[in-house]
């Protein structure tokens, strides 16, 4: 195991106990900066956990970032163990960021479905969904980015249990969203809200569940133009943007129609790179540049984000 | 563990509407057991589709019949998972 979050392989794949144990480390190494929530458990009973990143105050306005929602995502999971050293370490140097957690609080939940991520190690590495289980189907499992309160039920979701994306038998029926969904309503002051999915290098913003247009369409796409020329400058990586339904296909009950639902204006979904060849299959060698040019885009939209409070 | 020996990812271009409702249709045959990384969507982008290697000859007579053309993204999705497996392996030794 890795004695420090410095010696820690960030261009390898790692398993959910190892990010795991990064996250004490990156904790005990900076507890003024850094601490850990349980935000629930999952179906097969994991903790899910949160980092927050944070210099002080109280229920400050905050930024939310998930990675590995779909659990054969590699690529996700690892650019978030990269994001969360990146913030500690650029806090007090990177005079953006630093405006930014002065001012505001991050929320990085790094593993979103525990279980099948554990699953893409022990069984199935194509695995995508949740693990729970469906009365009166022998198929396992619900597409978490179907299940959420906006939409759901509408073209864009299977009722197939055995399909990719089941939106399973209610909203929020899964533990992994519904601890999400509940955190956010606690919390209250959420501003930015971006989950990271991969691949196909696309930014998205709502809606994903009917055509007509956001009310804030207008400014998010000019803010997703700004994100996807910052992360091009590294690598030249091109990024198509605009709604969920205009730019790939309808999807019913999806994270960020919901988050958009709840008042959370910059609501964005990432679809990071693949260089056209890999698919999920990412070799980990992309891992460190996939998690640079994306971070370039996040920072970007962190910082609208501070300077555009509503 | 689930083996993908001999699976392979086919990339489809669907150049219009119909040309991606009959991709649809290829979803839809469940006995194929496709597993669609990127679904078919707006026409003109990408569509990539795991196939099992027992349904290969049948995907690829469908997309031939009805003038889809594809190319083949990972000629066998078993051989990356083996190379991704060692390299972790190698890390952690």
């Amino acid at each position: 195991r890795s004695r420090s979050t410095d010696t820690f392989n960030y261009a390898t794949y790692h398993t959910l106990e190892e990010i795991y144990s990064f996250m004490d480390m990156l904790v005990a190494e900076h507890p003024q900066l850094v601490s850990k929530l349980q935000i629930g458990n999952t179906y097969e009973g994991r903790p899910i956990y949160v980092l927050k990143f944070s210099t002080g105050g109280n229920n400050r306005p905050a930024i939310w970032i998930d990675t590995g929602i779909h659990s054969r995502e590699w690529v996700t999971q690892a650019s978030g163990v990269w994001f969360a050293k990146k913030i500690t370490q650029d806090y007090g140097q990177d005079f953006t960021l630093t405006a930014i957690l002065d001012s505001m609080d991050i929320f990085l939940e790094i593993v979103t479905n525990p279980d099948g991520f554990a699953f893409t190690h022990s069984k199935n590495r194509m695995w995508r969904k949740t693990r729970s289980l469906t009365p009166g189907s022998s198929c396992v499992g619900v597409d978490p980015n179907r299940n959420w309160d906006a939409g759901f039920g509408m073209a864009g979701a299977s009722s197939n249990p055995c399909t990719d994306t089941y939106r399973g038998k209610f909203a929020n029926s899964e533990v992994e969203v519904k601890s999400i969904v509940d955190f956010v309503k606690s919390h209250g002051n959420i501003k930015a809200f971006i989950s990271i999915h991969s691949y196909s290098q696309l930014l998205l913003y709502p809606y994903g569940y009917k055509a007509e247009p956001a009310p804030d369409r207008d400014e998010l796409d000019q803010l997703a133009k700004s994100a996807v020329t910052a992360l091009a400058s590294l690598y030249g990586t091109k990024f198509k943007y605009g709604s969920i339904i205009k730019t790939i296909y309808q999807a019913s009950g999806s994270t960020i129609d919901w988050t958009y639902s709840q008042g959370i204006k910059y609501s964005y979904t990432f679809e990071l790179r693949d260089t056209g060849r890999y698919g999920f299959l990412l070799p980990a060698s992309q891992i460190v540049p996939t998690a640079q040019e994306t971070w370039l885009a996040l920072r970007t939209i962190m910082e609208y984000t501070l300077n555009h409070p509503y | 563990k689930e083996d993908f020996v001999g699976h392979q990812v086919l990339r489809i271009s669907a150049a219009d509407e119909a040309q991606v409702q009959k991709v649809k249709e290829l979803e839809d045959l469940e006995h194929l057991q496709l597993d669609f990384w990127r679904g078919p969507g707006q026409p003109g982008s990408p569509i990539d589709v795991r196939v099992p290697f027992p349904s290969i000859q049948a995907v690829k007579a469908f997309l031939e019949a009805h003038g889809l053309g594809y190319t083949i993204m990972i000629e066998d999705v078993q051989s990356l998972l083996d190379e991704e497996q060692e390299q972790m392996f190698a890390f952690q030794a």
